[in-house]
């Protein structure tokens, strides 16, 4: 893998958006993937729909939890999604609204990654962000930098919240995921959050996964 | 600043009782800094509570005003149970105004303003101010560190556009904010990386709250995930 990479620089990632006060970060980490995904295969970056999920996935728990396995598949069955203009965010579940005409990104299937963090970085840097879950406990308070939390602060075991792996690199010596979350503009690094790389802190290796578009 | 209201206007102030167990323990205060504060060689004690009120005000803010009477104790026995001098010798030495800022989340005390005159004097004049009263003791300290987290908590609060419905629950998140703060401490304390931690907009969450709302439960529920096929490798550098 390259030494560093970051989608944000080549166009694959939209605005960071905000979930509000809803558990919905695994349709987030889904729609940042597809939306990576979508733009790698066909050259444009569209802002997808997370209220679609929230509110037509019937295999997840809208505000209550989901898992981007579910995600991917309900996608698959639904047809595609809808933009974020379309179908947009509210924070709250609702009766669903879909309409397959106004799809504008599909997905063929999905593929569960590595749990080797070079291999995931490899992945990465070749096929685009990377949807992947991590325990968030030491993310309540973050405000910028690299976070290394102790591991009795973080335990891969209990991973609660899913985010969008953008890119990695180094800070002065210190190697690091870039990760996006959905906690709004306001939360770390104007939304993002910069994880310690290499020894698979807080679970980030764990559910690493993607879409495929063919 | 500490006149100014973090929550909202003050409540208005309420006549209070010489029974009142909050008022006991804030003359016991104010008495215990108004000896502090005088070279006299013995103790000095409330001997009467002319008239008191609390008021709500970021906390419970008492305005007393007591006469107080020399006792037979010196200052050094530090005794609790010191008797008044028999009437006919008790010494009626001052009659003090005491304004005590109560604020019992964090069991902490502070003496805002003593005013003292002589029993015979008709007005009272203010004989010390605070930072002449008392010594920087860790008590002082202690409601220096209030003051400050009263400042962050209501630069929080504007910042993040926070309100709340009740004193109760400002109390509260005041509680928890105070409570996040050491988290966060202890995090910074042991990161290994170049992160900072502190107050961000999640601050006046309890670490259920934060989780029940924003976080996903169900992602560690290996048993729940539906099976992928697994990736192929990266291939180019």
């Amino acid at each position: 893998a390259p030494d560093s990479w970051d989608w944000r620089d080549h166009g694959a990632v939209t605005s960071v958006k905000n979930q509000g006060m809803c558990g919905s970060c695994w349709a987030f980490s889904v729609t940042g993937n597809i939306e990576g995904q979508w733009f790698l295969k066909n050259g444009t970056l569209v802002s997808l729909s997370e209220q679609e999920l929230v509110d037509c996935d019937k295999l997840d728990n809208a505000c209550r939890g989901g898992l981007p396995s579910n995600a991917y598949a309900s996608i698959e069955t639904l047809g595609g999604l809808e933009t974020e203009a379309d179908y947009s965010y509210t924070g709250h579940k609702a009766s669903c609204d879909f309409t397959s005409k106004k799809v504008v990104a599909y997905i063929n299937s999905s593929l569960e990654l590595s749990k080797d963090e070079k291999e995931i970085a490899a992945w990465l840097a070749e096929n685009g962000p990377v949807s992947v879950a991590l325990n968030a406990f030491a993310m309540q308070f973050y405000k910028k930098g690299v976070s290394h939390p102790l591991r009795i602060f973080c335990n891969p075991w209990m991973i609660d919240h899913a985010v969008l792996l953008v890119g990695y690199g180094e800070r002065k010596g210190i190697p690091f995921w870039a990760i996006k979350n959905s906690w709004g503009e306001d939360y770390g690094e104007q939304g993002y959050y910069n994880l310690y790389r290499g020894s698979k802190l807080c679970g980030i290796n764990q559910m690493g996964s993607s879409a495929v578009v063919n | 600043d500490l006149d100014r209201p973090l929550f909202g206007p003050p409540g208005s102030p309420v006549k209070l009782l010489d029974s009142d167990p909050g008022l006991k323990k804030a003359v016991l205060f104010a008495e215990e800094r108004y000896n502090l504060g005088t070279n006299a060689m013995h103790l000095r004690r409330v001997s009467r509570i002319i008239s008191a009120s609390k008021q709500l005000v970021k906390g419970i803010r008492y305005t007393i005003t007591a006469e107080l009477s020399n006792t037979q104790c010196k200052k050094s026995s530090m005794l609790r149970t010191c008797d008044f001098y028999p009437e006919s010798h008790k010494l009626k030495t001052e009659v003090c105004l005491f304004e005590v800022w109560d604020i019992p989340w964090q069991g902490s005390s502070t003496l805002l303003r003593q005013k003292c005159h002589p029993a015979a004097e008709s007005s009272p004049k203010e004989t010390n101010s605070v930072d002449e009263l008392v010594p920087p003791t860790s008590q002082a300290l202690q409601e220096q560190e209030s003051v400050k987290l009263l400042g962050m908590f209501k630069e929080f609060m504007v910042k993040y556009n926070k309100g709340y419905r009740t004193q109760e629950e400002a109390d509260q998140r005041l509680q928890i904010f105070h409570q996040n703060l050491k988290t966060a401490e202890k995090l910074q304390s042991l990161d290994q990386g170049s992160a900072e931690y502190g107050v961000t907009k999640f601050s006046d969450l309890t670490e259920e709250e934060f989780s029940s709302i924003y976080l996903n439960p169900l992602l560690s529920q290996r048993n729940l995930h539906r099976p992928m096929k697994p990736a192929a490798p990266a291939r180019g550098p």
